[in-house]
């Protein structure tokens, strides 16, 4: 599976539709310090049912639902999207049934009730059925493949037994 | 199981030195288990020894080597459960010039393979890559983004 | 005594949020002691707003946007008990342009009364410098200095 | 007081007799990853006795002194010297003698055997002494003058407790 774009409203600083695409090999995000680059890395993972992405920074619910400004009301719920593309041959299933699209589309919603809906390719599952088509796919260790702002400082200044479970948990 | 991770273990061992030497341009590496007897039980330390240098625990290196040598081993646990695509936040910033540009080859090197996302500050970085995306927070808290391809 | 301790914390708070607001152009911040009651035994929280965006705690902020205001508490405690001296090793590593520029000029302008070594990566900040020290390690493991003067 | 120059020899990474002059109000310090910068930035502080300055990294003794290479036999010694300049008109003693040179000079060595020797302008004496006239000469503070490559990081991943101990110190 290949990312082939990422939309978000509600989410973060990201308050209004948003839409990023990565058509390429390599792509930079950049910007000034403070505007919502690591946010945009946290909504890949939150959407790919991450739980922990920078969980340091705010453990509530609504850490992830734009809060609002003094112009904006906050919103009353947070969406991210992500669009992929399948490279493969090999069938993907989700909850037993077969999927035959090239594109796969993941969604994960969350309101201020707490309440939190996902869907893939528009169809409402559980984030266990999430997780379980991630995994098929190939996708299922997001975690290794993102490294947050801070997590290699995090790392080296872990003890020797909390590094031993990043090994743990690969293995 | 102890077999599960000891095979976790040497292949990530494998990745990290292959990495560490393409990153600093040749030196060795490697984790360590601080109890052989206990291996599903003791801590893990990282031992590096850039180009020239003494191997010694990585938390005798500097900034930027310290940086450059976790990097090295997390993209080898990567290697070793691999995904399609990599996302990075700002991992070059500590570098100099020549271990951005060591950084920057290695990530063309993989990106065959890999489809990156990289968060960066830095003008090397950025002029590798191919689509540009630029976040902007004109309205004071809220974000927007403006894309350019290249 | 409880006294010292008030006194020590107001004055730095009150450099906080002046070097704060020079560093970001604008916004708020401060020192909150976290139990009003026992002030010789409670911790201390940040709290900070750059310009635009809602007061919370700095765990809260961007990478660069809670280094910078680390960094202004550290400057705020260096005003309370000055030295004649200041010494930064790679304090601007995760700010963008526009936040170096500040801190440029903050340096600027203290460096009437405090003599300052600036360890960097940074060209920006080496442009603000008068004196440029190169450390090179031509001999593996070996540190020299080579002097420029500008 | 204000920084003339720095002169160390076999410190840490420094095998050799350095010079370092600070002529100027705004020096800069600059080179690749690991070539010695922030060993410079310890020399600073061990001179003027703070013992703490990045402690993390080894706390044994000889973390000070060159330890050799393949090529260089390691030192037997490790020395800096710290040369400043009277800006004020105030006299300054040290050990109740009074010192009437513009000029002051403060040394430490350490032998590999553990031993240490302290010298202001020459004179031997004991680190309390040096401490007690750099509080007079208004350098007691240097802890508050120098930030250390991952002191801004250690400081927002402290607890409120020992964060507190920041204001406790300087009040
Ligand atoms: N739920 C939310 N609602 C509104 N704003 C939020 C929310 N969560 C975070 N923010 C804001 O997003 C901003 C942080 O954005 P982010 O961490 O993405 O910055 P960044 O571009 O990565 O900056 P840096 O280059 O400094 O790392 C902060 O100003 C924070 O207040
Ligand atoms: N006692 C010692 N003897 C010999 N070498 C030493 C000693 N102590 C430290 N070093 C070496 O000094 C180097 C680190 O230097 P330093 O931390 O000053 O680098 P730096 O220029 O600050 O780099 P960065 O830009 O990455 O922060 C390491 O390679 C380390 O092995
Ligand atoms: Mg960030
Ligand atoms: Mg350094």
């Amino acid at each position: 599976l290949q990312l082939e774009a990422l939309e978000l409203v509600g989410f973060k600083s990201f308050a209004g539709k948003t839409r990023v695409v990565f058509p390429e090999r390599i792509t930079a995000i950049i910007g000034p310090n403070g505007c919502g680059k690591s946010n945009l890395f946290d909504a890949i993972g939150w959407v790919l049912g991450e739980q922990s992405a920078r969980s340091l920074r705010g453990q509530k619910m609504d850490e992830f639902i734009f809060g609002g400004t003094k112009k904006r009301k906050r919103s009353g719920l947070a969406e991210v999207k992500l669009h992929l593309k399948r490279t493969g041959e090999e069938p993907l299933f989700l909850s037993g049934v077969e999927l035959d699209s090239e594109e796969v589309e993941i969604s994960r919603r969350l309101y201020r009730s707490g309440e939190s809906h996902y869907f893939v390719n528009q169809r409402r599952c559980r984030l266990m059925d999430v997780q379980r088509f991630l995994e098929d796919s190939g996708l299922g260790y997001a975690g290794y493949a993102m490294i947050a702002q801070g997590k290699i400082d995090s790392f080296l200044t872990a003890k020797p037994l909390d590094r031993r479970q990043i090994i743990e948990e690969a293995a | 199981s102890r077999a599960l991770f000891s095979e976790a273990f040497e292949a990530v061992n494998l990745n990290f030195k292959e990495v560490f030497q393409k990153l600093f341009g040749g030196g060795d590496c490697g984790m360590r288990l601080l109890d052989e007897e206990e291996i599903l039980e003791c801590g893990i330390d990282l031992y590096a020894q850039p180009p020239g240098k003494r191997l010694q625990n990585v938390m005798l290196l500097s900034g930027g080597e310290k940086a450059l040598t976790v990097f090295a081993l997390l993209i080898a646990i990567f290697m070793f459960r691999p995904s399609g695509f990599c996302v990075l936040d700002e991992v070059d910033a500590p570098l100099d010039d020549a271990n951005v540009r060591r950084f920057g080859t290695l990530v063309e090197e993989m990106s065959n393979q890999t489809q990156f996302i990289i968060v960066t500050h830095n003008k090397r970085t950025m002029e590798m890559a191919r689509a540009l995306h630029g976040v902007t927070m004109e309205e004071p808290g809220v974000s927007k983004v403006i894309s350019a391809q290249i």
